[in-house]
């Protein structure tokens, strides 16, 4: 795993944060579930909580979807290339390219290897690890690994990615520290 | 109009029409050296993920030259992938993978490879000086 520099982190009286969707995407109920399961996969091993709230502007984790040039820089640029971007804690901001084909159901069959669709949950369990202080990491099974491809969906976190978060956060007191899955079993539950 | 619940529910249309991206057109840079046009695009692509430093002052060109070489290099070493600088089939395939928007190095330090950290010293002006240095 690697750190940004300085190796940012949320503050000891910021460890329970709230994430709130921008209400612009007017999402369903169905795909703010998937965030709540990409945060669950963080929190359930790290001192961290996750609470979501409806008020956007004062939550500590913004999520947006958005196309182009959204204001921050970091233009998206269309289908594929580039998914979404996270900031550095204590940003807290996370946008998507709308321009993807977002799939929210990980059943999907080996069809999915042939398109443009991408797992919404794999890219969004990526992502909160930079909201939380994580880089991109060389090891290619981990969630910090920089690339997906489409047809994949890769969401349990592996050593590396637990590491990473415990160096920052320590250890979820209810973590049975029990090793992830075999790349094997991952593999196997991958679309396609 | 962006959600699917699966696969099955995306318009063939639009599938047709979004199987390709912008970056499948480094495909053509495959095996190509020193000599070849036409790559100040791929030269943006590695500038964006902290490949060549963002505080280049020169316009990038289409030359191959060390810029390009140690970005590739840089790249293939993030990526364990054979460290050639040039490139081939393999670093091509993996260029053009849909990726986080998030840069691999920031401030010219990355800390992806094995712990080891990698620093890219760039003297600012294109071909004068540009080295990967490993601590």
């Amino acid at each position: 795993y690697s750190l940004f520099p300085g190796e940012p982190r949320w503050p000891e009286d910021r460890r329970q944060l709230t994430y709130a969707f921008d209400p612009r995407n007017a999402l369903t109920e169905e795909v703010k579930g998937v965030f709540g399961r990409a945060f669950a996969r963080w929190a359930a091993v790290t001192k961290l909580t996750f609470t979501r709230v409806e008020t956007f502007p004062d939550s500590d984790i913004t999520i947006g979807f958005y196309t182009g040039d959204h204001g921050d820089g970091e233009p998206f640029d269309g289908v594929l290339g580039t998914l979404a971007h996270a900031f550095s804690p204590p940003s807290g901001r996370f946008h998507l390219d709308s321009d993807e084909n977002w799939v929210v159901s990980g059943d999907v069959g080996g069809i999915l290897s042939m398109t443009s669709a991408v797992d919404l949950e794999s890219v969004a369990v990526h992502e909160i690890g930079h909201l939380l202080g994580l880089g991109h990491s060389t090891i290619e099974d981990s969630i910090m690994y920089p690339t997906i491809s489409t047809g994949r969906r890769k969401v349990e976190l592996t050593r590396d990615d637990i590491d990473g978060i415990q160096y920052l956060y320590g250890t979820n007191p209810n973590f049975n520290g029990s090793s992830p899955p075999s790349t094997q079993q991952r593999e196997s539950s991958d679309f396609g | 109009e962006f959600f699917f619940p699966n696969v099955t529910g995306i318009p063939p249309s639009r599938l047709l029409n979004t199987t390709r991206n912008l970056w499948d057109a480094f495909r053509n840079f495959t095996g190509c050296r020193p000599g070849v046009d036409g790559l100040y695009k791929l030269k943006q692509y590695f500038q964006r993920f902290g490949y060549i430093p963002e505080n280049f002052s020169g316009n990038f060109t289409d030359d191959f030259d060390d810029i390009l070489r140690h970005a590739i290099e840089m790249y293939q070493r993030n990526f364990r992938l054979n460290v050639s600088g040039e490139l081939d089939e393999l670093t091509v395939r993996h260029l053009v993978i849909p990726r986080c928007g998030n840069p691999d190095i920031v401030n010219g330090s990355s800390a992806m490879h094995g712990g080891k950290k990698y620093e890219v010293n760039f003297a600012g002006r294109r071909g004068q000086r540009f080295h990967a240095l490993k601590r």
